[in-house]
């Protein structure tokens, strides 16, 4: 959603 | 059977503490090095605007969130669940596992924390206008710190905080509680194994309540800025910890 829009982009990388 | 069990719990220990040593932002050994502010700089953060400090603070909860979240991604079976459940949990977890966390940096023989370079007394943190949650926060430390735990019980401890099954909007609360299970399982093994007291694994429960008064206090405290100092928080703070803290 829109509203966590951050956490979804920390959430899909990769694992570094 | 007894054994497998025993395998598994043994395994998803492992994984855990790996991923929580993998992503605790500050080794204790680094830490060791490290001194206690001075008394003018003590005296510099007390006069900071209360703003400026509000913001640091949010500055160095949102790095310690993103590796919170680091960790959440390494835990067995986080990944597998829905986005929406993901979102959930590390929006009610991430402050939580960060007190948790806490532990690892705090310093109990002179009531001090890791922040920003130097351990900190309460003192520090004079012009925030909170020093009542300051107060519990350091308490919490205490208390944590007083139980002695180990790297390996701190990770699966965390890990079953984040994994809690009874945060509200869950979509899937069977799929976390069955995690949470296993975690809490895995936790119960190793403290059986560390030969620790039988009381242990209930004091720790008892830690999930006070860990929910806290960020409430912290939701509290921060809508009470935000009624002051609205603009500071639209423009100055992290994004981040506006989508977990400050949404509208």
């Amino acid at each position: 959603k829109e509203k966590h829009k951050i956490l979804h982009q920390l959430l899909q990388n990769s694992t570094s | 059977s007894p054994t497998a069990t025993t395998a598994a719990h043994d395994h998803l220990a492992q994984i855990i503490s790996k991923s929580h040593l993998e992503t605790c932002q500050y080794l204790r050994e680094e830490l060791q090095e490290m001194s206690c502010f001075l008394q003018e700089e003590v005296e510099k953060f007390q006069n900071k605007p209360q703003e400026a400090m509000w913001q640091l603070c949010a500055v160095k909860i949102t790095d310690a969130i993103q590796y919170v979240v680091e960790f959440a991604k390494r835990i067995d079976g986080f990944m597998n669940l829905c986005q929406n459940d993901q979102i959930v949990l590390l929006k009610a977890g991430s402050l939580e596992v960060i007190l948790v966390r806490m532990c690892r940096v705090f310093d109990p023989q002179n009531n001090t924390v890791y922040f920003d370079g130097k351990f900190a007394g309460p003192d520090v943190f004079k012009s925030l206008g909170c020093d009542d949650l300051i107060a519990s926060v350091f308490d919490f430390a205490k208390s944590m710190c007083s139980l002695h735990l180990e790297e390996e019980e701190i990770a699966l401890f965390s890990a079953s905080v984040l994994l809690s099954a009874d945060r509200s909007w869950l979509r899937d609360k069977l799929q976390v509680e069955r995690l949470q299970q296993k975690t809490e399982s895995a936790l119960q093994h190793v403290l059986q194994k560390n030969h620790r007291d039988d009381g242990l694994f209930e004091k720790l429960r008892t830690k999930v309540s006070a860990l929910r008064s806290l960020c409430a206090l912290h939701s509290q405290k921060l809508s009470a800025f935000r009624a002051v100092y609205p603009d500071t928080v639209r423009t100055l703070f992290p994004p981040l910890y506006k989508e977990l803290f400050a949404a509208d």
